[in-house]
């Protein structure tokens, strides 16, 4: 079982897309997938059809409720764990020390054992959220969307990720997804190829195009697998999928 | 002088791109115009052409440094506050209470009372950072991406902002931006439509497309008014001005 945090704290660069549909083409192929919604805004419930408020991983959290009453049965293979109504409070967290930073890891310890991955769908900040789920991570994948500002982000990511990395003493996999990408801009282009320059081996082959279906299937709780099977866009996440099991990189 | 947050937790929509062009726009037609980069990734700054990390508003919340030491003249009639280098602190800030939310206000208080306008750029979260720039804010502008999530966000910033309006006793004027329009996308006209439906009078009547420009400029550090002055974005945050200045809504 791996665990894999979809991170970055610049906003709208596609964390919550990435972790709907790659998690649903994973779980199609047959493998046992849980999605975590720990953004408190609870959009990936939203874009997988789970729309009324319920208890989530912040009750796990906060109030030791078991993990396997909570999660959500949402496709074949397929679970989810929703945000629960308290997730902002872990922001917050006054008391604890560096305990703070632990508890998700604490949460899931000994539990999910039979999923083959467990994504989580990070918030857009690098607050007690963020430090959660990195301390309970393996490996890290960082959508990037094709435009000077996501760029720019990363490098704030990137320091924040090595700070983490020296004090836990870890060493992540960190493989970026191109999330958002306009073959038609220059600057697209250009953030591509300054990844693949600056970070050989760690993009991912399959670059995620930028279509209107991406952002309408939210709005039916569909992933792009429901929505347009036959699309461009779910291919691209189908080889994003087989990037991500063979390690398929740019 | 009128302190106006730019927020949506919502992340990716526009808050920094309207906050560094519509401030351009206002300071060339003569307003004095402050900015406010409250967002620790400090892209307010990037994109108006500041690159290296400095003293900001953090300093001044967390360590009672002069604000008038600490604002740097960008352009004509255009003063920015940089975020600083603590301004993550203040999202982790355990002790003080109620207080901990006042910390801007505190700071602003009997200074830039020559300005017309003061913008406050917000992070896209929802903690104390957003609970400061609500509590010493007048006004709020709320930028709206046009897809689904943008829409879905929505509900939940004005959850947070009706608990504000009840503890704070205040009633804030609230305008909301279509901030980046495809009018081929039908999903984009089936927001702006929503918005106009359930909040009449409320939104700001010039929309702001979508166009590679704004992606591009702020890679040069230069504002679309410098960027491609001709162009219709440069038209479009013109009208924004306008709106903004006599309250044409749609
Ligand atoms: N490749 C794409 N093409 C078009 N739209 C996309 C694409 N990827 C994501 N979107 C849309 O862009 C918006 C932002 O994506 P998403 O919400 O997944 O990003 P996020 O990083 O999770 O945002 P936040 O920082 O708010 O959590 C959403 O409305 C989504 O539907
Ligand atoms: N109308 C537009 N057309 C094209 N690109 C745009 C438009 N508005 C903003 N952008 C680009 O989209 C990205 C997101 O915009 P911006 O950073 O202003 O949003 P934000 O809400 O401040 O994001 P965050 O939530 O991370 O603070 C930026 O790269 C910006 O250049
Ligand atoms: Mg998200
Ligand atoms: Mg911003």
């Amino acid at each position: 079982m791996s665990i894999i945090a979809v991170i970055n704290q610049k906003g709208g660069v596609g964390k919550t897309t990435t972790t709907a549909n790659l998690g649903h083409v994973l779980a199609r192929s047959g493998k046992k997938v849980t999605l975590i919604d720990f953004d408190p805004q609870g959009q990936l419930a939203v874009a997988l059809g789970v729309v009324e408020r319920r208890q989530g991983i912040a009750e796990v959290m906060l109030e030791g409720r078991d993990i396997r009453q909570l999660l959500l049965e949402v496709r074949e293979n397929l679970q989810l764990l929703t945000a629960g109504v308290r997730l902002m409070d872990i922001e917050q967290l006054r008391d604890g020390g560096a305990q703070r930073g632990e508890l998700l890891s604490m949460a899931l310890q000994n539990s999910l054992q039979d999923q083959d991955y467990v994504f989580i769908d990070c918030p857009p900040s690098s607050g007690l959220l963020a430090a959660n789920a990195l301390f309970a991570s393996d490996e890290i994948l960082i959508p990037m969307a094709g435009d000077f500002l996501a760029l720019q982000g990363l490098s704030h990511l990137l320091e924040t990720l090595k700070k983490f990395e020296q004090v836990l003493q870890k060493n992540y996999k960190k493989q970026l997804i191109m999330s958002r990408f306009s073959s038609t801009r220059r600057i697209s282009r250009q953030v591509l190829n300054t990844l693949c320059k600056h970070f050989p081996g760690q993009v991912m082959a399959t670059v995620i195009r930028e279509t209107v279906l991406l952002a309408e299937c939210p709005g039916f709780g569909k992933t792009i697998l429901e929505y347009r099977p036959g699309s461009r866009s779910a291919r691209d996440f189908r080889g994003l999928a087989d990037d991500f099991l063979t390690g398929r990189v740019l």
